[in-house]
């Protein structure tokens, strides 16, 4: 039975996307069949995976709006156990869209229903609390939250743990926080120590033990079009997602 | 005669508050007057200045959605010549409270034609393209976009240009393009070298030529409640937004 988890942190900026893309990556090469769902009118997971703007005209938004399958807009990525579904930028119509329809929250809850191939799904959410992330959390069976180690991420945060706890009293019962990870993180800088220091006090045993640090290989890898576990797997960005994954998956109790 | 400038990037985390804070506090310093509008749900540039929580109940949500005056809602900071208005997350309900109504993306541009007694104002918009930023767009006279030195961000830049030319052909046909200013600039980085090569040759003299080192210190201000040019204004940051807001101030003419 497959697992849905959310990417989801409004703050912009704090590692979703690259988080998505690599922990997507890494928990693949464990063996796990892993779709990606780009559930951002920007398309950065797309283009992360290499996929031009010109292959992304069936995504993400035909599914919220539309009856179109998920096994009709996914594509294959030339990374084993991987496959995605991609975003554009028809999204920025999704809030209006749907404001009239009664079910707007729960299109894709719906649509993953009858998606069975799959062992793990992460859906990278843009930096808001809106009708896209609505859906997200709503179809999801866990909150996977990237923290910059940073201020205004850490004041961020106590507002998004009150969405999610707020969202699965009323629409979906089954979603939990998966856990927080801290990434941008760099051990010499006196505000990342801070800042790791105040969430595991305030979060304890829901901050995972493994942290991503600021590895300029990270930002590189997207120009390439290529997670960075394929870009440069020896890079310190890499290896940790490596360990997250194995964290992760540990967590979940998957083999 | 006030000029009203949006500070826009609907990339996360690319140095829009940061920007607005401490270049309208170095404007302040010019004997400019400057008055700040928070239009995110976060309340970052609220944090940023110090005011906590409890003294934002009203603020740019009241102003949006009600007839209350900017003058009711403003308040003062400490720093001279610069003046605030707060946001909070009841902001999140805007885009569903205003669908149904026709001047909904001018409400703003409407709130602030009663404003005169300053020189300028800036908007810190959130990353998002929606019925917030739309109002942001439609009340100015320029759009001014902080471009962190990353991938992603200049993937999200002609997007952004689209829509600020779709706004300035119908909704308001003064809006132009300030200028583009790079942030989070390291020059030992092939990255940020590549990025700066890119988009100078793609935009040439729209692009401030003050560059935004990143700057730790930069971060730590708004943990204090102050603009960095308060908390440290010796350091490199600070040095940047005094450059930045000079340059920013003869381009406009301002004596
Ligand atoms: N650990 C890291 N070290 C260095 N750079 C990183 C790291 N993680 C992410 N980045 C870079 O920082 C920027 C922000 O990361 P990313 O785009 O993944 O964040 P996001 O939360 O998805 O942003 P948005 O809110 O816009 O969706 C990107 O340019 C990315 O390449
Ligand atoms: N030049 C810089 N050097 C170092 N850190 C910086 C710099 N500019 C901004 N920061 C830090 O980077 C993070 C992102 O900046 P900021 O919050 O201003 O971006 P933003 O575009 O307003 O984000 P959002 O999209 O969430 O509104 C913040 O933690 C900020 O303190
Ligand atoms: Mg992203
Ligand atoms: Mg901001």
């Amino acid at each position: 039975k497959k697992k849905i988890y959310s990417v989801i942190n409004q703050k912009g900026g704090v590692g979703k996307t690259t988080t998505t893309i690599n922990l997507g990556t890494a928990m693949a090469a464990c063996d796990a069949k892993v779709l990606l769902i780009d559930m951002d009118p920007q398309g950065n997971l797309s283009t992360g995976l290499g996929v031009p703007p010109i292959n992304r005209a069936t995504g993400i938004y035909n599914i919220l709006t539309s009856n179109k399958k998920i096994q009709d807009c996914l594509l294959k990525t030339e990374i084993p156990n991987l496959d995605l579904v991609t975003a554009n930028d028809d999204l920025l119509g999704v809030e209006i869209e749907l404001s009239s329809s009664d079910d707007r929250a729960l299109r894709l809850k719906k649509a993953l229903e009858g998606v069975n191939n799959y062992d793990f799904i992460l859906l990278d959410c843009p930096p808001a609390l809106n009708i896209i992330t609505l859906n997200a959390l709503a179809a999801s069976d866990g909150a996977l939250v990237p923290l910059q180690a940073e201020f205004y991420a850490l004041e961020g945060l106590s507002q998004l743990l009150k969405t999610i706890k707020s969202i699965s009293s009323t629409v979906n019962s089954r979603l939990k926080l998966s856990g927080v990870v801290l990434t941008m993180f760099d051990k010499r800088n006196n505000l990342s120590v801070q800042v790791e220091e105040d969430v595991r006090g305030y979060l304890g045993g829901d901050v995972f033990l493994t942290k991503i640090p600021r590895n300029i290989r990270l930002s590189e890898a997207p120009s390439h079009g290529l997670p960075a576990l394929i870009y440069d797997h020896k890079c310190t960005g890499s290896k940790a997602y490596i360990d997250l994954a194995r964290e992760f998956l540990k967590r979940e109790g998957w083999k």
